[in-house]
């Protein structure tokens, strides 16, 4: 038996919004210390790694470990059914072929159950190893979301580079060229404001904006965002979700040919 | 410049 209770639905709604876009099907693998799914995009480009842990959940009850196989698409469907001030539970028998979603609202007066069809995937794990970035860089999560919004308008990949100087963004294509450098800031009062930039040692890498900007499909889940950076490696984009948990998203770098 | 796997970045396991 698997139950997961969240007052606050609109989190999954928003999860699965900032998912279901790069990768099509995964699975959610459950036990009693949570809820985590991984799954790569078809290209392989991409990795989104997810962590809900039991205790950030109003209930969570999971008796046996279970993998249980999620098209976004479908659960997307279903979950543009909760109310946004609903409270959702996820439900599933040991060994179901479904997962039932009940949404209640606030004042108990309206109760809605959906079952999803649940599906069997072969997913690959990797392991992603612990590790110190050359760079870290703290920023709201909305100025994330309008730096790469702004460069995909001018060309398809950027360069991103960490120097003592600040965070620079930079691309080309047809229009032209565009930097947009960012420089630590800790200077506004709310936390989620402040730009911290944590630099080691000076890196640069290339990445596609086209999956930087589907990243930033998080934002409403998280006031800022963290993007960690080591010469030659995939970047690391990071958003912390309340108490939950977190989403991460790798992305492996452009090399040269 | 070619895109990279991030299977050639972490292990499978």
């Amino acid at each position: 038996m698997f139950e997961a209770r969240i007052t606050q639905g609109s989190v999954l709604k928003k999860l699965v919004e900032a998912l279901k876009e790069l990768v099509t099907e995964g699975n959610f693998d459950v036990s009693s210390t949570g809820l985590t799914l991984q799954a790569m995009d078809s290209s392989h480009v991409c990795l989104v790694s997810l962590t809900l842990r039991d205790d950030g959940f109003d209930h969570y009850r999971c008796d046996r470990n279970m993998a249980m196989g999620i098209h976004f698409g479908n659960l997307s469907k279903i979950l543009k059914c909760a109310g946004n001030e609903d409270t959702i539970t996820l439900k599933a028998e040991d060994n179901a072929d479904t997962l039932t979603l009940m949404f209640e609202s606030a004042n108990q007066d309206r109760i809605s159950d959906f079952d999803l069809k649940l599906m069997s995937i072969e997913s690959e794990h990797l392991g992603i190893p612990d590790q110190d970035y050359s760079a870290e860089i703290k920023m709201p999560s909305a100025e994330y979301q309008r730096i790469v919004r702004d460069l995909t308008s001018i060309g398809d990949t950027v360069l991103i580079s960490a120097t003592k100087e600040g965070i620079k963004f930079s691309t080309s294509g047809d229009v032209g060229t565009a930097n947009i450098t960012l420089r630590h800031n800790t200077t506004p009062e709310k936390p989620e404001e402040q730009t911290i930039i944590d630099l080691k040692e000076p890196v640069a890498l290339t990445f596609a904006l086209r999956y930087l900007n589907n990243f930033s499909k998080a934002t409403p889940l998280a006031p800022q965002v963290k993007l960690s950076l080591t010469k030659d490696l995939p970047i690391f984009v990071e958003y912390q979700v309340g108490d939950l948990g977190n989403v991460r998203f790798f992305l492996a770098p452009k090399i040269d040919d | 410049m070619q895109q990279g796997t991030l299977t050639a970045f972490f292990p499978s396991t």
